[in-house]
């Protein structure tokens, strides 16, 4: 394990509990899109089968067990426990648009034909579109609470560090992974317009709004 | 090149 890698899990984990906590706290879940947060749940149970199957290490299994948790409980919250404040008008991205598309890729190219590696490739894929109905719900409204910002921020962070990762593992290891590297890669391009407003506005305290 | 899966990471 190297620094971009322990440094990008990290950054995802602060991510989803800023995302937890934001909704704790303010006992709402105006602005954040509960389709994402489906999307990232299915990610997740996806991706993670392999819990059952295969011991990697005490790491790797805790981690997986929390991104689980807090995946469900995020949903639980926007969909349960506060589901009054959660802005289903606006959350309209149709999810059969990325769900199809991606269910197709998957049984079209991945590394076995097995169900659980279709799953996995299945999981990879989704991630990488996942957030599409977050950023639609920011481009529809608008406008971005400033701590959704900084939810927004260390989750492209996690993905630009895992390229990191992978170029550091290609050098050293001769490791990579052609899927994993491909949908990153997509997955990190849709977080850099973003990125951009993140610097140039929320870093000079003014709050993300769309012209 | 080897082309192995990441399953290893998360």
């Amino acid at each position: 394990m190297n620094v971009f890698r322990i440094l990008g899990d990290i950054s995802h984990l602060l991510a989803i509990i800023i995302l937890l906590v934001k909704i704790w706290k303010s006992k709402s879940c105006a602005g954040i899109s509960g389709k994402s947060q489906i999307l990232f749940a299915l990610v997740f149970t996806t991706r993670y089968l392999d819990l059952f199957t295969t011991f990697i290490s005490i790491y790797n299994t805790v981690m997986k067990v929390i991104f689980l948790l807090c995946a469900y409980i995020t949903v639980y919250m926007i969909y349960g426990k506060f589901r009054k404040t959660s802005d289903s008008e606006n959350d309209s991205f149709r999810l059969e648009f990325l769900l199809v598309p991606v269910t197709g890729l998957s049984f079209l190219e991945n590394h076995n034909f097995t169900a659980l590696e279709i799953l996995w490739t299945f999981s990879i894929y989704l991630e990488s579109v996942a957030i599409l109905p977050q950023l639609f719900m920011i481009s529809k409204t608008g406008e971005a609470e400033t701590i959704t910002t900084h939810y927004l921020f260390f989750l492209g962070l996690y993905r630009a560090l895992y390229i990191a990762n992978w170029i550091w593992r290609y050098h050293t290891e001769n490791f990579y992974d052609q899927i994993a590297v491909v949908s990153g890669v997509v997955q990190t391009i849709f977080y850099c317009d973003f990125f951009y407003l993140y610097v140039t506005k929320v870093l000079k305290g003014k709050k993300l709004s769309l012209p | 090149c080897h082309r192995r899966k990441a399953k290893d990471e998360l």
